[in-house]
């Protein structure tokens, strides 16, 4: 049996019994809820086809189809539930490279996701994209705020640009902005924010949804100027595993940015953790 | 002596664009990693100076760098039973997943806080025990977890507790083993489904 909900003061967060994923997040200090729907997927890396030469590479991301791949096909994602006094958890494990933890420390208003992704496979000569996509049921009617460069939340469009007539040749690429805090998504009432704990290319490709890549592993150079693949590769030559954090916060439009302006700080300015066995000499000054 | 100088330059070097956004090639990533890795090291070595200063006791203080993956010599061999290897000298224990430490029946935890207000922050250590006390700077009780990891995983469990420390400050916490036997042993209280 899945696990059904893990709560704290502030918010719940149920699951799906039969898959396990993500199903609903409610903010109980405001009485709202909303189905979210949270998962792991890849994009194919182009390496080129007959419309263009161009590959997805260390300069562009290219898809080869606007519809990614469940990382975890169509396995349920198999669970287990953590809950003690300070923290309530659901690891989840969508495949052997790719896992989750939602997590509900007591007195946080915000649902943590920390993801651990790779070493993302290549033995079937596809490059792989991976990205983290939430599904709603906001109507945000082609919009989505990211902020670029941590300066501004800036409003996008898709398949839309402000300043000049963009006739879109890339539907998912051609969407993708530079996210560098976090993206949020909303309708007249409530707003879903993501902040990220690093930099992320990030989109809303279709209503209701956001996603945000977290890895890539890719097998062609994109003809730039690099000369090679993006391939990192990690002290066992593996290829890489990354963790990160999402902070995940539901909320009415109105109080939203109260909440995600100074948790987004203390995100990019964290406190830091110093150890020490205790019990030293006194230190004399001079 | 600490110098931040060594992190400022290599910072001042990964300003360029391929670093920035990663199309750079393999081996010049792996060079701006390796030049910043060594600006952390001298800088801990700042910081762990001026920790000594501000908090009056000389200490081998310890930057656990791979936390995020539950990596930490200091907290993992605090649970053991003390044997006689000493401390190491000067102020600054190297870092690293061999990094020899000491094993000692406690260890004191210190946060910074960069940000202008006031901060709590949760804590999560990897352990080998099964309950800890947690005492605050003023040397009351901070509620802890030890909380069963992953069924199957390594024997490295995480203490959790709720840490707070002042604007542009730091607290000090420190963290002892109960032996099973000692009355402050909470009855554990987490459960895995």
């Amino acid at each position: 049996s899945q696990p059904r909900e893990i709560q704290n003061e502030h918010v719940r967060v149920l699951f799906d019994p039969l898959t396990g994923h993500l199903k609903e997040i409610q903010n109980l200090d405001k009485s709202i809820s909303l189905p979210v729907f949270q998962s792991f997927y890849w994009y194919n890396a182009s390496i080129g086809n007959d419309k263009s030469l161009q590959a997805s590479g260390a300069y562009i991301f290219r898809p080869n189809s606007s519809e990614p791949i469940p990382v975890a096909g169509s396995k349920q994602v198999s669970t287990y539930l953590v809950k003690n006094a300070l923290v309530q958890e659901v690891h989840q494990n969508f495949s052997s490279w790719c896992s989750q933890v939602v997590r509900l420390r007591a007195g946080q208003p915000y649902l943590e996701l920390e993801w651990t992704v790779g070493p993302i496979p290549v033995e079937d000569g596809w490059g792989k994209e991976i990205i983290s996509r939430f599904e709603t049921t906001l109507q945000t009617d082609a919009r989505f705020y990211t902020d670029s460069n941590g300066r501004q939340v800036l409003e996008r469009r898709r398949d839309y640009r402000p300043t000049w007539n963009l006739s879109q040749t890339e539907p998912v690429a051609g969407n993708y902005y530079p996210v560098n805090s976090r993206i949020f998504i909303k309708d007249k009432k409530f707003q879903l924010t993501v902040l990220t704990d690093r930099s992320q290319g990030g989109s809303s490709i279709f209503d209701g949804s956001l996603e945000l890549m977290v890895h890539r592993r890719l097998l062609y150079d994109d003809n730039r100027g690099v000369g090679e693949p993006l391939a990192e590769l990690g002290a066992d030559k593996q290829g890489l595993v990354v963790r990160g954090r999402h902070l995940v916060l539901l909320d009415t439009v109105e109080s939203a940015a109260d909440r995600h302006r100074l948790l987004a700080q203390e995100l990019f300015m964290a406190p830091y953790t110093v150890l020490a066995p205790g019990g030293g000499p006194s230190y004399r000054h001079g | 002596p600490g110098d931040s100088s060594v992190l400022r330059e290599a910072v001042a070097v990964a300003q360029h664009h391929d670093a920035v956004s990663g199309t750079e090639k393999q081996h010049v990533a792996n060079d701006y990693a390796r030049q910043l890795a060594a600006g952390w090291d001298s800088c801990q070595l700042l910081v762990a100076n001026a920790l000594a200063s501000l908090s009056g006791s000389k200490e081998n203080f310890v930057f656990c760098n791979a936390l995020n993956v539950s990596v930490c010599p200091l907290t993992e061999a605090a649970s053991r039973v003390s044997t006689a290897s000493g401390g190491l000298g000067g102020l600054w224990a190297p870092t690293g997943a061999n990094a020899p430490c000491p094993s000692v029946p406690q260890f004191t935890v210190l946060l910074y806080n960069p940000l202008g207000r006031p901060m709590s922050w949760p804590i999560r250590l990897p352990v080998n025990g099964v309950s800890y006390a947690v005492t605050d700077p003023q040397g009351q009780p901070v509620p802890s977890e030890v909380s069963p990891g992953r069924p199957l995983r390594p024997p490295h469990l995480p203490l959790l507790f709720q840490a707070s420390a002042p604007p542009l400050g730091f607290s000090t916490f420190t963290v002892s083993r109960l032996s099973r036997r000692d009355p402050r042993m909470p009855p554990t209280r987490t459960r895995v489904v």
